[in-house]
This record gives structure tokens, sequence and C-alpha cells, in this order.
């Protein structure tokens, strides 16, 4: 465990975190795409088959388990929590799931580090989890306005992701045998796909005005 | 060289 490691890790935890309290506290999931939420449900679903099989360290085990718990958890206040689901911008949220989620599939059948169950579902994991965030950032573009709420949790999300890139880095010169091409393509892949909201995030950020997205 | 212990990333 690196520095880089541990501060993606937490802002990874804080973006669901944050979210799923400001839900619980607001009753409102204005702005929020309940497609990428799904996603992300399915995403860490499809990881943490090992959760029961392979032990890696206590803290391993936590964090899936809370990942599991809250991703979720916010599934089931935006589809079912009868204050909470009115907030939903069903109309503009039409992304459809099946245009991520079948191509991730084939491509996680052509390439994974294992023709098995499991490692299949792993590489489907990763490749979901780089375009799962597509459904918001088409969201965000339609409302235009960005509440506090979902600009945070942008935020913690790309900053997540940078973190972790600077992990890969930092353990392909300090561990042996630490080659992981799935793994970083993916994950260079989903990064990029923030680049672009950043780029107003922070302009919005140094120029102290709402952040408006351009269309 | 990969094994299922390098998969210790969340």
């Amino acid at each position: 465990m690196n520095i880089f490691r541990l501060a993606g890790d937490m802002t990874h935890l804080m973006s669901v975190l944050v979210l799923l309290l400001k839900i619980h506290t607001i009753k409102s999931c204005a702005g929020i795409s309940l497609k990428t939420q799904e996603l992300y449900a399915l995403v860490f679903a499809t990881r943490y088959l090992d959760i029961f099989t392979d032990f890696i360290s206590v803290y391993n085990t936590i964090m899936k388990l809370i990942f599991l718990g809250s991703s979720f958890s916010i599934v089931w206040y935006m589809r079912r929590h009868k204050l909470v689901r009115r907030s939903y911008d069903k109309e503009q949220d039409t992304f459809r799931h099946f245009f991520l989620v079948l191509p991730c599939l084939l491509l996680a059948l052509v390439m994974n580090e294992k023709f098995t169950f499991k490692e299949v579902m792993w590489a489907f994991s990763l490749y979901l989890e780089a375009v799962a965030i597509l459904p918001q950032l088409v969201l965000l573009q339609r409302t235009k306005n960005i509440d506090n709420l979902t600009g945070q949790y942008v935020f913690l999300l790309g900053a997540y992701r940078a973190f972790y890139i600077f992990n890969w880095i930092y353990r392909y010169f300090t561990e042996p045998h630490y080659v992981h091409w799935i793994t970083w393509i993916s994950g260079l892949v989903q990064t990029l796909l923030y680049a672009d909201f950043f780029y107003y995030y922070f302009n919005s950020w140094k120029n102290n005005v709402k952040l408006h997205l351009p269309a | 060289p990969q094994n299922n212990h390098e998969k210790d990333e969340l």
C-alpha cells in the first residue's frame, strides 16, 4: 500500500459516501444519473466475486463490502424511496445500459487474463467502470447547471482516477512483475473521460463562478 | 507473472 493508492481509495470512498449521505439527508437525487449508479453497482458486483474466496487483507474485504453496500443503497434510494425517486430526472437520463454493457462483455470475452468465469467478469468490470460515467456526463451536459453535489461527486471520482494512475506508476517501478495491461488501459480511458469535465470544473473554480458546461 | 495475489486493488 502506497500513499497514492490510499489517497485514491479514500477519494473513491468519499465520492460514494458523500453521494449516499446527501441523498439520505436532503432526500433528493436531482442531477444524478441512475444509469451510472446502476452500472457502478454492476461493476462492484462483478469485480468482487472473489470477496469470499480470496482473502487479501482486512482492509480489502471491508472496503469491498462498503463499496457493494453503498452502491446498491444508492440504487435502492433512487428507485424505491418515495421522496428521492420523485427528484430523479428520468426524462433526461436516457442513456441505455445495453450500449455500454454489451460491448464491455464482448471485449471481456476476448481480452482477459484467463478464460474463466471469474477472470472474464473481472475484465468486464474494469471495462465497464471505464465507461460507466458516460450517462452521468450526458446528464450533466443536458441539465447544464450543476449543483455542488454533482460537482463534488464527479470531482472526487476524477481525483480517485488520478491517484490510481500515480499508484500504478509507483508500483511499476517499485514492485517486480507488476504489469496489468487490462487495468492500466481501461483505467487510462476512464481518466481521459474526466479530463473534459475537469477542464470546466477548474475554470469555474478559478474564476469563482458557478459551473456551466458548454453545449 | 500474474497471480491472484496481485489483484489487491479495489
